[in-house]
């Protein structure tokens, strides 16, 4: 853990008398460390060692009784507030029906959360649809039926043979979703790379249809679904994604992992976007509202 | 980054250790890889940030190329037909789609390929790999969903027998390596293999997400402990991720890294050439 290794460090320093400020400096390397081995992307260490080094450097560490405990509580107390401060919920819309889309990755879990997320406003009395949009991986709609089936939530599709595009079938489910009485509707979409300009450009008018055809609020929420397994990359997607589309919130999966999860620091620093929920599991009962406090020690290992 | 010959000064050293940092390679990996460049700068006395670059990319070369040839790479063909591929790796890392792009090569080598739906669990995985051995055009071995997965590669392994097929690929759902249940799972589809087969599989191949960070240490370290893994499948490397954390796995492992994934289609796959690999770190 990181208290042990920088007690490590101070061990090493000790029976010198006073800490000094290059003690700290070389206990703050190990800090440097273990965000870099726990994912986090290299400038956003590079902007948080800054922001911690001259607390750390404070009289508090140097003249207090427990260098150590300062400075992991100064690490912890600037991770918990760089995550978010506290659990942030989805934004649902004033009348039915608030719309969420999702995007991601391929593999990151997009679909799964879709069913997840159904089988959550389930519970809770709502009445959800899926949206079936990926329209290029083979199986993907069948899928989601799927899981329709299992969490028994209508799922809205259109025949491989109509050729609709991705967006018109978001616009098409989402009248079905009026005229049905659906009062949520989860929108899947298929993985793609930021840097596939036609696929990015197919979700960027996937929202400007859901808001100019339809209403301004649409989509109330646009989630970034991220596997937490990613590493130094991080930065690079989830910018392009929120400069394309400006993301509301962001989903970290498959948590439940070995991972220590750097990269939800590096999403959520580089985009300023919450992280919404955790998936734990690839059951539809997998889904936990995100703490960034457990985040934290997570990441510090 | 660095090209032409410039200074060796402390900014150079600083620019190649956020090129390896970024690419995923391990920090402590980045650091003895520093090391040994610093003290080849002495021994050898460079004067240009050119012979540096050199040395890295030798160095990162001679990692991956593990003293192999290059039919280290190749996949391996069993002594007695059917050759058996079994592959593996935790969710969403491409395993279905490098079997069809797996299929689609070997087809295109007029091979007769059956392949064997192994992930009787997830939703459709039964139904997306049927899906694409119709696109590629061969066989497939399946039983009902949640069915054991055991028993299909077994099967698969028996139908390649009795029609002399050339080749077995299966596939296995995605699974977490902290779940020992699943890893015992796929121990027993391990078994099953070996004993029908009278030998391990020929191929035994993790698939690894490039996006992915350091956890593919611990990836390939588990699964490695669970069944004889022969090599590495890298996918997505069509993206921005680097997926360096396979020089590390490498260096420490001695695990090859065979095939790489460059998109979603079925002829999205190459073998894996180290030195073209090195390159596009640096590009
Ligand atoms: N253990 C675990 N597995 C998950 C979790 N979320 C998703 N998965 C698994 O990850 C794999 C990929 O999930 P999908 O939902 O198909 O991912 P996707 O983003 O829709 O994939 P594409 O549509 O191809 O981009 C599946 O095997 C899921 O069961 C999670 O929270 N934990
Ligand atoms: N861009 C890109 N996408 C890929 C590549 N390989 C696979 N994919 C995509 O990644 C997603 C997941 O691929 P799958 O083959 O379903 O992954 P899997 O490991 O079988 O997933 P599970 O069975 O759920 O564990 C799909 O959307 C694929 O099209 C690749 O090399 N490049
Ligand atoms: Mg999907
Ligand atoms: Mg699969």
């Amino acid at each position: 853990s990181l208290s042990d290794r920088l007690q490590g460090v101070f061990k090493k320093l000790r029976g010198k008398g006073r800490v000094t400020e290059a003690d700290v400096t070389e206990a703050l390397r190990e800090v440097r460390l273990a965000l870099l081995e726990a994912d986090v992307s290299l400038k956003v260490v590079k902007d948080f060692m800054a922001k911690i080094k001259d607390k750390a450097i404070g009289t508090d560490v140097l003249e207090g009784l427990s260098p150590v405990q300062q400075i992991v509580k100064i690490v912890n107390d600037e991770l918990v507030e760089l995550l978010g401060g506290e659990n942030v919920g989805l934004n649902l819309a004033a009348s039915p029906p608030t719309v969420i889309m999702l995007c991601g990755l391929q593999g990151s879990g997009k679909t799964t959360l879709c069913g997840k997320l159904a089988a959550y406003f389930k519970k809770q009395g709502r009445n959800p649809m899926m949206v079936a949009c990926d329209i290029y991986r083979p199986a993907a709609v069948k899928q989601l039926q799927v899981l329709g089936t299992q969490v028994k939530v209508p799922v809205f599709t259109l025949p491989a043979e109509s050729e609709k595009s991705p967006p018109t079938i978001a616009l098409e489910a989402i009248q079905a979703a009026k005229a049905n009485g659906n009062d949520i509707v989860i929108l899947d979409t298929a993985g793609r790379l930021a840097i596939d300009e036609e696929l990015m450009d197919e979700l960027g008018q996937m929202k400007a249809w859901l808001s100019r055809r339809l209403d301004p609020s649409f989509p109330h929420e646009i989630l970034l679904v991220v596997d937490a397994m990613v590493g130094q990359d991080a930065v690079n997607f989830a910018e392009q994604f929120n400069n394309r589309l400006g993301l509301t919130g962001v989903v970290m999966t498959k948590m439940d992992g070995d991972s220590r999860g750097g990269a939800a620091l590096s999403v959520r620093a580089v985009t300023g976007v919450p992280i919404k929920f955790m998936g734990v599991s690839e059951k539809m009962d997998g889904l936990e509202p995100f703490y960034p406090d457990r985040l934290a020690s997570r990441i510090l290992g | 980054l660095v090209t032409g010959r410039g200074r060796i000064d402390e900014a150079l050293f600083e620019e190649l250790e956020e090129t390896l940092i970024q690419s995923d390679i391990n920090i402590h990996t980045t650091g003895r890889l520093l090391k040994v460049l610093r003290e080849a700068v002495q021994d050898e006395r460079m004067i240009g940030s050119d012979q540096v670059m050199a040395r890295l990319k030798a160095e990162l070369t001679d990692i991956l190329a593990m003293g192999g040839s290059a039919d280290r790479y190749a996949l391996k063909v069993g002594e007695k037909s059917p050759t058996v591929y079994l592959i593996v790796g935790v969710n969403g890392v491409g395993k279905t789609t490098t079997i069809a792009k797996l299929a689609y090569n070997l087809t295109q080598q007029k091979k007769h390929v059956i392949l064997a739906a192994g992930d009787t669990f997830r939703a459709a995985a039964i139904d997306q790999l049927e899906i694409w051995s119709h696109r590629v055009g061969t066989e497939l071995i399946k039983h009902k969903e949640g069915s054991d997965p055991a028993s299909v590669v077994y099967d698969a392994i028996k139908a390649a027998k009795a029609r002399h097929a050339d080749y077995v690929i299966a596939d296995t759902a995605g699974r977490l390596h902290t779940r020992l249940n699943l890893m015992e799972e796929l121990k027993k589809i391990n078994r099953i293999t070996e004993r029908e087969l009278g030998r391990p599989a020929d191929e035994t191949l993790l698939v690894l997400d490039a996006t992915t960070g350091q956890n593919a240490i611990s990836q390939a370290k588990e699964f490695m402990k669970a069944v004889p893994l022969t090599g590495i499948s890298l996918s997505k490397l069509d993206g921005t991720a680097r997926g360096g954390i396979v020089i590390t796995i490498a260096d420490e492992l001695k695990l090859p890294i065979k095939l790489i994934g460059v998109g979603e289609k079925q002829g999205d796959l190459l073998l894996f050439d180290p030195v073209r690999y090195v390159e596009s770190l640096f590009e």
